[in-house]
């Protein structure tokens, strides 16, 4: 099983427009996906039509009662299942501070299921407490959305610092495979000059012995497109609302590229 | 003193950049503003060009140090001063999660130095836990910079819902005096949709009895402008960088309305 985590401690970069049409892409592409919501606000649950409703069991149930991933997952699309977030997640910082092996409950439910799915995406909230160390924990590799703007490769190098954490001491085959270009508006001087540095950053970990060193920074570049933003509001991903939209075209040629990535074995 | 909490636990909605030039343009109308960073990412900090240095006291040393007000702040232009953030401020969540009265710190800081300005304006990060709590304990006022997309009405209810419970267990005088539009494409319909919707909501609020029943949708929208991106990394404010962009233009005439606003007694 492929399990991406999709992680960026800056909000609003595009991680649960990420998450949600990647995953729609791959299950449009024949392969079974589970999409885990793992931020208390619940946007990816309420993107595919899975929001909140105060009855169903939800990513909360695993983490604070050990709720088995079969119980809590449910079919939204065709090969797509999601296990959804809810408000009550809010308190998992605080509810598992005290608790022995508190970032690798996640894991472990996962790991009891290996054949739920072929590809896990799990959508962290814009944080990198226990909630995304749970991701981390879980996850074959991670992807990470970025917003080239001031202070983007500042957040990736604290990101890649937390990554290289759980690397050694939870989960040592954790690789940074891919950083995606979102909100891109890439005729801007800041967008280029932020694009220059990242490329130079991550050419610069080729050599290194890092989780990052093979990270590659994917050609398909998501352009702003209001489409991408309207759609959730109506409980579809871009290829159910707006097929022929930039969204649509560039979150597919996305998809291409993360299923030629070579997972990590 | 004026003690305005910039708050809106979604991510990336403009509320370091509305916190920053806000703050800038009311100190240059006179004012003697201090600006508090209230996100372990410390954006704001950076922004006026006061970005974590590994050596110089945060406000993390008034959280859980008791540290004075007086030791940390730092002026940053004439008539601004700056409480740094910086990164251990993430920790606080669970450091402060036994201590009594854990969200009522910063208030008492600042109550202890009344005269140490005339505006106090604190930008939180994308959570509504300690630290936000905080800010909203210590807070006057509060303004929410909304994106109008989908679900920022569900975040702001929730907001709400949070400002409700502040106010009547620790912060009896707190209101929410504005909602400003960030990120504002006003020609789309998704935002015309939102806007149509959130005029409404804060209308039925009117004749409540809830503290954001005289909260005032600002007149003044932040159109999306590519200068309030590039001038963090500057270290100055839009006012500084980029006098005469529509980013100066919108939040100068957001500051004069601001400052019009009648503000709670
Ligand atoms: N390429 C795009 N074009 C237009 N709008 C976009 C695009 N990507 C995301 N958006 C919109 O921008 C807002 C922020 O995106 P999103 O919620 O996916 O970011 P996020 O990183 O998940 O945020 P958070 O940190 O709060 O979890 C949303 O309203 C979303 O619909
Ligand atoms: N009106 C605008 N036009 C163009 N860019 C903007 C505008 N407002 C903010 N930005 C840019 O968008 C990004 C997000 O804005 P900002 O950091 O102020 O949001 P935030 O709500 O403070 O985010 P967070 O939730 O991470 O604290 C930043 O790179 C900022 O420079
Ligand atoms: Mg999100
Ligand atoms: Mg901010």
């Amino acid at each position: 099983m492929r399990r991406i985590a999709i992680i960026n401690q800056k909000g609003g970069v595009g991680k649960t427009t990420t998450a949600v049409n990647l995953a729609a892409a791959i299950a449009g592409a024949g392969q079974r996906v589970c999409l885990v919501d793992l931020d208390p606000q619940a946007h990816a649950s309420a993107h595919v039509g899975a929001g909140p409703d105060g009855r169903s069991p939800s990513v909360y149930s695993m983490l604070t009662q050990g709720v088995a991933w079969s119980r809590v997952r449910r079919p939204v699309e065709t090969n797509l299942e999601v296990v959804p977030a809810e408000l009550n997640l809010a308190a998992a910082e605080v509810e598992l501070s005290g608790v022995v092996g508190r970032e690798l409950i996640l894991r472990d439910l996962i790991h009891a299921e290996p054949d739920a799915c072929d590809v896990l995406i799990m959508d962290c909230g814009p944080s990198l407490g226990v909630l995304t160390l749970n991701a981390l924990a879980a996850a074959t590799e991670v992807i990470i959305p970025l917003q080239p703007h001031f202070l983007a490769l500042h957040g990736l190098a604290k990101l890649f610092e937390t990554t290289g954490l759980v690397t050694r001491r939870l989960n040592p085959g954790l690789r940074v495979s891919a950083v995606v270009l979102t909100l891109c508006d890439a005729n801007t001087r800041l967008a280029q000059e932020v694009i220059t540095d990242l490329s130079a950053f991550l050419e610069r970990a080729r050599t290194t012995n890092t989780p990052w060193s093979q990270a590659r920074l994917m050609g398909s570049r998501i352009r702003r497109n209001i489409k991408l933003a309207e759609c959730p509001s109506f409980g579809r991903s871009i290829f159910a609302y707006a097929p022929t939209s930039h969204g649509a075209e560039d979150y597919a040629r996305l998809a291409h590229e993360v299923l030629a990535l070579v997972p990590p074995v």
